[in-house]
């Protein structure tokens, strides 16, 4: 699975999400990539999210909109948020996998329960940066 | 407003003895191939989804990763591809499943977003629409790479065994 998410120069952030799913899946099994508000979501009151992972259980959490309702109605910070989500909520269930994020201010948040996770951001002041583990 | 861009390329048990520094040099760099694909778009005042699709666009058609070329396999030896796409100015959104012909599966969830009155089309739906929509198509067997095939020859023969001895290994067991 792969997935971007951006913040433009008018303010407004977008999400995207693909993939090939998960090997040996049978019976035209779906996993939360195409599902919006669990695998993609973009509000740009709160936050743009693609999630990679065991797709069952980002569906049941509904992740990427969790994340984004916890910014706008906790007030927390998008890292904190992502890290509730992901560490607690979807931990408990039994799931696995990550998220990246971008906050309205454009900064780039990942949170994974995973040894590694392939990621990367080119942020507000031009740096690039590019992750596995 | 700043412009920022930020991606992943899957996640999972990611083990260093099966990266050589090589190839873990190949992801490093494609992963940044697909950040600048998409930075120069917004800095050159685009659209934070357009610069999401030509981001997402690298990675389908990069064989590293589970997307688009290089896609697992289903059970039956074939590549089903979903995609989802949404903007947070309007909440709009486009998503698409079970594509197995459509080259860039990111394309087609964002015309579903901008070019239909619905979100979410699947299978052959979504393929007639991506046809009407002029996207660009590939005969099934772009997608295969001899990772993934060898990956799902493993497991299938594993299920196989697992048939055999099932009833006195509960290890294999498959969802």
């Amino acid at each position: 699975t792969v997935g971007a998410v951006a913040l433009d120069k008018h303010g407004n952030l977008a999400a995207g999400t693909s993939t090939g799913g998960m090997t040996n899946k049978k019976f035209g099994r779906i996993g939360d990539s195409p599902i919006i508000g669990a695998g993609t979501y973009a509000d740009n009151k709160a936050c743009a999210i693609s999630a990679t992972g065991h797709g069952e259980y980002f569906i049941r959490a509904a992740v990427a909109h969790d994340i984004c309702a916890r910014v706008l109605y906790q007030g927390v910070s998008l890292q904190a948020a992502a890290d509730a989500v992901i560490f607690d909520k979807l931990k408990n269930m039994g799931g696995d996998g990550g998220i990246v994020g971008m906050s309205p201010q454009g900064d780039p948040v990942f949170s994974f329960n995973t040894p590694g996770m392939y990621r990367g951001y080119i942020d507000k002041s031009g740096s690039v940066f590019t992750g596995i583990y | 407003s700043p412009i920022a861009i930020a991606i992943h390329g899957g996640a999972g048990t990611i083990l260093k003895k099966n990266l050589t520094p090589e190839i873990e040099a190949q992801y490093h760099a494609k992963l940044e191939e697909s950040l600048r694909a998409g930075y120069q778009i917004l800095e050159s005042g685009g659209s934070s989804i357009d610069a999401i699709q030509a981001t997402i666009i690298v990675l389908e058609n990069s064989p590293l990763f589970n997307a688009g070329k290089g896609a697992v396999f289903t059970h039956h030896k074939t590549n089903e591809l979903d995609a989802s796409i949404m903007e947070g100015k309007t909440l709009n959104a486009g998503a698409i499943s079970g594509v197995t012909r459509v080259k860039n599966p990111i394309l087609l969830a964002a015309k579903v977003m901008t070019e239909s009155k619905h979100v979410m089309l699947s299978g052959e739906g979504a393929e007639t629409f991506a046809k009407q929509q002029q996207l660009e198509f590939v005969a099934p067997e772009y997608f295969h790479t001899p990772r993934r095939l060898k990956q799902i020859d493993n497991l299938l023969t594993k299920e196989k065994n697992a048939r055999i001895e099932a009833p006195t290994n509960p290890n294999f067991k498959y969802g």
